[in-house]
Formats: C-alpha cells, structure tokens, sequence
C-alpha cells in the first residue's frame, strides 16, 4: 500500500509517521490523518481515520498501539492491520463491511516519546518521557494513568517504578489527549481495542476488580470466537477472560477507563509471545503474529456488528 | 553495535516461586538489584506461582545467581546474552537503518 514501506520490519517514529503522511496523501478515499494533541516533548500525536466516508451515520472502533514504548510488536500490527484494510477492502466481503459500516480510528503509536525513546536510547523503556521536578526519575506508566480509580491496586505512587502512576489522573498530554477525543466521540465509538505484548491474551474489563461485566455475554462470546480465530492461522493459544483473574488486577487503565465511559466492548490484546524472545519478537515473527491478529480483530469486529446490541 | 553494546552480558532468566516465602525473597531481591521486570509488570505482583521474567544486567547477574542458588531459588536462562539477541531479532534493513 507504500510503496518501500515494509510491514515485516519495525519501524522508528520517524518512519511510522512518515508512512501515515504517505497514506494520507495516496488514500484519501479511505483515510484521513489527524492530530489529537501534542506529546509531553512537543511530538504530535497522530490518528489515522479509517473508512469509507459516508454522509449517513456511522459507528466507530478506536485502536490504539505502544502505550508501552519497549512493545513494538504492537505499533507493527497497526501498521499491518492499515495494509491489510487497504489491500483487501475490495476483494474481502468483512473487510468490506467493515470499512463501509465503521470508522476505525487507529492510533499507530501512541506513546511516541517513549517509543523514540526505545529506539534511540533504551530498547526496554515502557513509560512516557514526562519530567517532575521533585524526582529524579521520568516518566509514567501510561496504563495507570487514566482516570479509573486511579493509583489503586496494580499501579505505583512511586516515580521510578515502572508502574508509576502519575501525579494525578491524566496527569500525561498523551492520556488527556486521548481521553478527550474518546469523551467528544463516545456515543458513536462502539468498541475500544488496545494492544500490548507480550502474554498471547485476549482481555476484557475489569482489570481493577474482580466482577463481572453487565454485558458478559456478547463479550465473552466475541473473544472466545476471536481466540478460536486467531489458533486457526497458526496453531498459537491465546488464553482469554476478564483482565484482573487472565492476567492480573490493575488500576487506572485504559481499557477500563474506556468501558467505564460508555464504550461497551473494550479489549486489550497480549500479543506474542510468552517469553521465549519477550519483548525481542523477531522481525520474522512479525507477519504470522500480525496475520493471525488480523483474523481476530476482524472476527470481534463482525461479531459485534452482527451479534451485540 | 546497536545502542553502544550496552546489554552486553545482561541476561533474561523465569522464576516462578513456589512458596510465599520465596517470592518474598525475590521481591525483596529485585528491589536490591534494580532489576528491569519483563512480566509481570510490578515486583507488587509476584506471589507463590507467579510466573516473573526479570531483565538483569550484567555487572548484577553473578551476584543475583548466586543468590538464588543459595536460597535453592531455581531458574531457567530465557536470554543468554541480551545484546545478541536484540541484534538477531532485527533484520539487516533495520539495522542498517538505525545506523
């Protein structure tokens, strides 16, 4: 879909933006960029706007990657799930479907300090790059940070813990940014996916409490046919169920902020692998990775226009 | 080689303590050493049968194995060398376009 651009690298920040522009320019039809504000060193944050434009009504499905700066597999997946929507649109009924009745809004990288960061100087950085003139360490764990009963279990009052988790809710122009744009579109956002690495799972709310969600059914149902998806390109297991008992209890995320503010279907991916290579995924796993996720993010999509309220 | 060789020498090894006393043990070694925690994301997390992957440099590892040979702590080496494997995980392109 760019020519030069290859999907089975990782890419800096420089890179990834770079490509946004590219497909701003040459896909008009079907993609629009924009900014949703500015990082906390001034980058700005860029979302691409996925769809056939239509003047009737449509819902949406917001994507975000690399809130973890040191994750790169999961800005890669942005990046493939954008080729892969604009290659197959026309020759796949779902993709189709999908980009005629939705927007998706996806937001490559969204800790973009912290990802320049990981490429330049520290390839294991995971917070943003925020400064506190009363402590020496910087940054925030941009998954505590939201305003969801905020810096309870899970999450850090300490500055240098990696889990840190800000000195107030939204405390990070990457979160606020974000926040606001999902509270101005809210009521016609449908779903919210988030994608991390690395545990191979499949989350859905809550992460800060062990309950279950009201609408149980629908989601469970949308994540068991999603796994069962994903297992069917490769043979990979991803384990599935609500984040706080899957993998563990942590507070002020996003994916509970986002089910919190009226968002109905949130997820968060935990994509390859389990440990063996950790957050050093190599290049070569990138494709069968991004190809068995594709498979799982298109079946809760068309799960959730078929089959939920 | 990429960022200055830094990890050179630094290792990624699992534990997964099989008594609360161990992951004690650990919790309160990891504070120690400052070490970097690949999973889960917070020392706070780790109890008995927590699995935990845990970054550890170099000038630490010997005194951090030690340890846990002593408290008959076992492990398994996931990264031998760490700067090695973050050259192999990317491709000659990337490397070529980070230099």
């Amino acid at each position: 879909s760019v020519p030069g651009h290859n999907y089975e690298v990782y890419h800096s920040l420089e890179e990834i933006q770079n490509w946004m522009r590219h497909l701003n320019k040459t896909h008009s039809g079907l993609i629009q960029m924009f900014s949703i504000g500015k990082s906390y060193e001034g980058r700005s944050l860029y979302v691409l706007k996925l769809g056939r434009r239509s003047r009737a009504y449509k819902r949406a499905v917001w994507m975000d990657c690399g809130i973890h700066a040191r994750e790169w597999i999961s800005p890669a997946f942005c990046q493939w799930f954008i080729k892969e929507a604009l290659l197959t649109h026309r020759s796949d009924p779902a993709m189709r479907k999908m980009l005629n009745h939705l927007y998706f809004y996806v937001m490559p990288v969204f800790n973009v300090d912290g990802y320049h960061f990981s490429w330049t100087n520290d390839r294991f950085w995971r917070k943003t790059r925020s400064r506190n003139s009363r402590f020496r360490c910087r940054g925030v764990d941009a998954n505590r940070n939201w305003r969801v009963k905020w810096c309870d279990e899970g999450a850090s009052m300490h500055p240098c813990e990696d889990t840190y988790c800000g000195p107030f809710p939204e405390s990070e122009p990457e979160v606020k940014a974000v926040a606001n744009f999902l509270r101005k579109h809210k009521k016609h956002i449908r779903a919210y996916l988030s994608f991390h690495a690395y545990a191979q799972m499949l989350l859905y709310p809550y992460s800060y409490k062990y309950a279950t969600i009201p609408n149980f059914s629908c989601v469970e149902s949308a994540a068991y046919k999603a796994v069962n998806a994903l297992r069917s390109v490769n043979g990979v297991r991803y384990r599935y169920g609500p984040a706080s008992s899957t993998l563990y209890v942590s507070s002020g995320n996003s994916m509970d902020w986002a089910y919190k503010n009226g968002i109905p279907y949130a997820f968060a991916f935990e994509l390859r692998d389990t440990g063996h290579f950790g957050f050093l995924l190599p290049e070569v796993l990138i494709k069968p990775t991004c190809t068995e996720t594709m498979l799982a993010v298109k079946n809760i999509t068309m799960h959730l226009l078929k089959k939920c309220p | 080689h990429l960022y200055n060789n830094r990890y050179a020498g630094d290792q990624v090894i699992r534990l997964i303590p099989k008594t609360e006393e161990e992951a004690y043990a650990l919790k309160k070694i990891y504070h120690q050493f400052r070490v970097d925690l690949w999973q889960p994301s917070s020392i706070s997390y780790i109890s008995e049968g927590t699995v935990t992957d845990v970054h550890i440099p170099q000038n630490a590892s010997q005194a951090l194995l030690a340890f846990l040979q002593q408290a008959n702590i076992q492990y398994k080496v996931l990264i031998e060398d760490l700067q090695k494997a973050l050259e192999r995980s990317g491709s000659l392109q990337t490397h070529r376009n980070r230099r």
